[in-house]
């Protein structure tokens, strides 16, 4: 199922792994000046893991980082993620082009493609990646807690059928040390947001340990711009501040390691439920969601482009 | 492919530490194969906790002789996810 190009795709729908995929090629197609597409490692079960890039020219410009569906059950989340790559497009020469033409931009859609897929095929409520190992009762582990920092501590599961079990060591999932290894080579990376779903959340570091971060009240301060312009859309309701002091503690997270890499503007979202829904948000929700996420995000990008470092 | 007839979604907002530690007792109870939605993170927020059907029972006489409030967010996982592949095929067709 291949729709005609992205002009005529489906985006108040949700999509299998292929047709997210056919996607991507397609908007590359359509864009190569702008999109191009980079597979920055392979998953357990040896899925291509994909990331879009959008840029106007330059070597290794500053960049901006967004990522979805790190936890595969999280569906609006990566259903977002074809909404934002779209609206990156539309917007390159409007909203976005004062950031295009200084930043780039990379977008990983489906950043636990093993678990995404496992989704729709055996289990609507799988969260984890698909590693197997030896001697272990159960399969996977918590992508967002096997990160190197604090890994292993308070706020994780050393229980294999835990899911947040962190996993055996540090990076020992693929689809998290793809991400590590890229951030790492490119080194010019000035906010990252990693999106989640759901609770209607906008947090920054750290989640492993109470200690504030150096730049909380900066962090804080674009948390709380971001989260009235998401609000002013559609009235949702979000709250804002550092992981541990507004959820609980959590270990080995995404975006406590980005910013210990020197990304100042790590963020996390957890996206609506408004209603009673949870993980099974209805398909309807999808562009409204993605709408009021991308106000935010707009805020976000601008203050990294407005205060690069 | 796992089913889910018979699953509900439990929200429980706990307005007390006395309500908050009933709801923590249940995430060690491993057998019940409880699936924390969202995590205990303190009073006021809400927990919600996908109880598989051969489960309900107890957690429920759990939280009522402990008095701990509770709704029923959804009443059978089954039903949405069936309808979410419904909706799936419908608009690729």
């Amino acid at each position: 199922f291949v729709p005609l190009s992205t002009s005529t795709f489906d985006y108040t729908s949700y999509h299998t792994l292929e047709e997210i995929y056919a996607f991507m090629d397609l908007l590359v197609a359509e864009n190569p000046n702008l999109v191009s597409k980079l597979e920055i490692g392979r998953t357990t079960e040896n899925r291509p893991i994909y990331v879009l890039k959008f840029s106007k020219g330059g070597t290794n410009r500053p960049a901006i980082w967004i990522d979805t569906g790190i936890h595969s059950r999280e569906w609006v989340t990566q259903a977002s993620g074809i909404w934002f790559a779209k609206k990156i497009v539309q917007e390159q020469d409007e909203g976005l082009a004062n950031i295009l033409d200084q930043m780039d931009i990379f977008l990983e859609i489906v950043t636990n493609p093993d678990g995404f897929a496992f989704t729709h095929t055996s289990n609507r409520m799988w969260r984890k990646t698909r590693s197997k190992r030896s001697g272990s009762l159960c399969v996977g582990v918590d992508p967002n807690r096997n990160w190197d920092a604090g890994f292993g501590g308070s706020g994780a599961s050393s229980n294999p059928c835990s899911e947040t079990y962190h996993g055996p060591y540090a990076n020992s999932e693929p689809e998290v040390k793809a991400i590590v290894d890229f951030v790492k080579s490119h080194k010019n990376i000035k906010a990252f947001i990693s999106i989640h779903s759901y609770s209607q959340l906008l947090l920054y570091p750290y989640g492993y340990t109470t200690t504030a971060v150096p730049d909380k009240e900066e962090l804080h301060q674009v948390a709380k711009e971001a989260v009235a312009a998401l609000s002013s859309l559609y009235g949702t309701n979000y709250k804002y501040g550092s992981i541990i002091t507004t959820i609980y503690q959590a270990s080995g997270g995404t975006i406590d390691w980005t910013y210990n890499q020197g990304i100042k503007y790590s963020f996390t979202f957890e996206l609506r439920d408004t209603g009673r829904y949870g993980f099974l948000l209805p398909a309807s929700q999808i562009v409204p969601t993605a709408q009021e996420t991308w106000k935010a995000l707009e805020v976000i990008m601008a203050h990294t482009r407005g205060h690069l470092y | 492919t796992e089913n889910f007839v018979g699953h509900q979604v439990l929200r429980i907002v706990p307005s007390s530490d006395a309500e908050l530690q009933k709801v923590q007792e249940l995430q060690e109870l491993e057998h019940l194969q409880l699936d924390f939605w969202l995590s205990p993170r303190g009073l006021g927020n809400p927990v919600d906790i996908r109880v598989p059907f051969p489960s309900l029972q107890p957690v429920k006489a759990h939280l009522e002789a402990n008095g701990v409030p509770y709704s029923i967010m959804i009443e059978d996982v089954q039903a949405l996810v069936d309808l979410e592949q419904m909706q799936m095929l419908r608009r690729r067709r």
